[in-house]
């Protein structure tokens, strides 16, 4: 089957959204300056902010389906299949120009010939999957509604990604259960240093009771600031806890990957990786680090 | 009864419990020069990260009763009285002080006689919060227990200030329900544009449905970069949405915001509100906003 990636921390703001898009857009298109293969790749999103639409440009006032009937379908509602909810590799192309044009109403030219993407499908998330994992709570088999949700598609797609809220409840525990591995985003400020025992203990718990296979993918540091103290004592302590399993490449904080979604595309597909353009030469050697590991499975 | 205001923005990462922290700090002990009264505060922490105790410097694993046994209290579990939970201001005092020494051992003079606090109580969380949540769907009174458990305290306080995380599941909308007023910190960063939106429904329908008499006390704008577009975007539309509602004091990104809890506490207390001290400054100058406000209540 495909490697099922669960993107995880219950800690805020520390770039879950910006690393699952990012890996996903960059594994999707392949390099080949990188070595890095295109492969068929599903971004599923499992917040209800639905973050992931809205970095390509997605309007949600136009979504069909979602994430949110998915997952109570067949089983609390209506049946809906998860090929009637995915959008896919020309609609996202779309959907970034569309963006692009909006956020750069002065340029005539238009969006470069770069923004666009194959080989992605996404599952976009709305604001009602909070209620939805309200409810869930109290249905038959509350954990695995993504599982049972993705298992008849899983063999078209050759990596799954999954983005997760700044939760630990059952949104978060579905995805748990739903993936083999785990990729851990670690911003590297004080909060992050007991963030790391706390949800390394929630993953021990869903081994334990609902998933044993679930492994550890890795850890990235994101966010860094140079000018921090903090940011070489969490790099330190992630390194104590998870040793090899900290990815060598650590995302410097960088304006340009904040405001890509301005240019109506995640980084790696707004800017080429070179070294005018750090934040996508960083998401893109992440990537390289991503697949070489995904070809050792 | 007391001004009782929910910290709420269900985007990860936004400073909620910065704001939280240090709003009810500066509250508490006052500021003659700033002509801020010292007030009876109640800080909650509904958060299952328990991010506000570790800003103390308090160590959770000694903690006793926490905000998990109070939600529980009496209807699913043993009952335990607020008391119990309370963590008071010479408790914090001690924290912070033994924090500071932690985090700088070389320094062998000891803490500054500012780092204390006075008036300033504390009910902590910690990480089976978030088995709490989960079990809560299912209860008698599931949105009330907050107010529930609060009832018999609140005379004892002049303003109560509740963090919550980033979610809008049943521990925030808990919060919605026992305050009267929501403090929205909102990060000038893209995903805030639609957050926004999001947020205000999710507070109308609280409003509607549980709690017609929950104001908006007012918006602050967070972790604001000078050299990013998106900080003036957002501020526009915050102003657009919410008005005069918008505190004037923006808080600008400041690696020392960050690393104050290094020095054992938060920022207002850490660092004097000088011209050196940019952040503290920022955050005593909200304090003096907010206390504007509550004094017009
Ligand atoms: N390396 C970086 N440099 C600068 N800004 C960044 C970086 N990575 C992410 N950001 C920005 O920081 C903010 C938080 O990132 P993001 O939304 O991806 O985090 P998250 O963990 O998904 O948050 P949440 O917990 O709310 O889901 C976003 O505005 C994003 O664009
Ligand atoms: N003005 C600022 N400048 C720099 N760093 C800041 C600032 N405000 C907060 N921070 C830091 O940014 C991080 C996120 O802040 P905080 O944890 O308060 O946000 P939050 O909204 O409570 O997050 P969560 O959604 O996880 O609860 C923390 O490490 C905090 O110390
Ligand atoms: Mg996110
Ligand atoms: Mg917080």
């Amino acid at each position: 089957g495909p490697v099922v990636i669960a993107v995880v921390n219950h800690k805020g703001g520390c770039a879950k959204t910006t690393t699952a898009v990012n890996l996903a857009a960059a594994l999707a298109v392949g390099n080949e300056e990188l070595g890095i293969d295109a492969r068929r790749v599903l971004l599923v999103d499992l917040d209800p902010k639905g973050n992931v639409a809205t970095t390509f440009g997605i309007d949600k006032k136009s979504l069909g389906p979602t994430m949110n009937e998915l997952f109570k379908g067949g089983v609390d509602g209506a049946p809906v299949t998860l090929n009637e909810c995915l959008i896919g590799p020309d609609i996202l192309t779309e959907a970034m120009r569309e963006s692009w044009k909006l956020h750069n109403p002065k340029r005539k030219r238009g969006p470069p010939k770069g923004i666009s993407i194959e080989n992605l499908w996404l599952l976009p998330a709305d604001l009602d999957l909070s209620g939805v994992e309200i409810d869930l709570a109290t249905r038959i088999g509350r954990e695995n509604r993504l599982k049972l949700a993705l298992q008849d598609s899983l063999g078209h797609f050759d990596v799954v990604i999954v983005d997760t809220p700044a939760s630990l409840g059952l949104l978060t525990i579905n995805a748990l259960a739903a993936a083999n591995w785990v990729l851990i985003p670690i911003q590297a400020e004080f909060y992050a240093l007991e963030g790391m025992g706390q949800l390394m203990n929630a993953i021990r718990d869903v081994q334990k009771a609902i998933n044993p296979n679930l492994r550890l993918f890795g850890i990235v540091l994101t966010m860094v600031q140079t000018n921090s103290n903090l940011g070489e004592t969490v790099a330190e302590r992630a390194r104590k806890h998870f040793g090899d399993r900290v990815f060598d490449t650590a995302i410097q904080r960088s304006v340009a990957i904040a405001e890509a979604p301005l240019e109506g595309a995640p980084i790696v597909i707004a800017k080429k990786p070179n070294k005018s353009n750090p934040g996508s030469k960083a998401y893109w050697e992440l990537a390289k680090e991503a697949d070489a590991r995904i070809v050792r499975i």
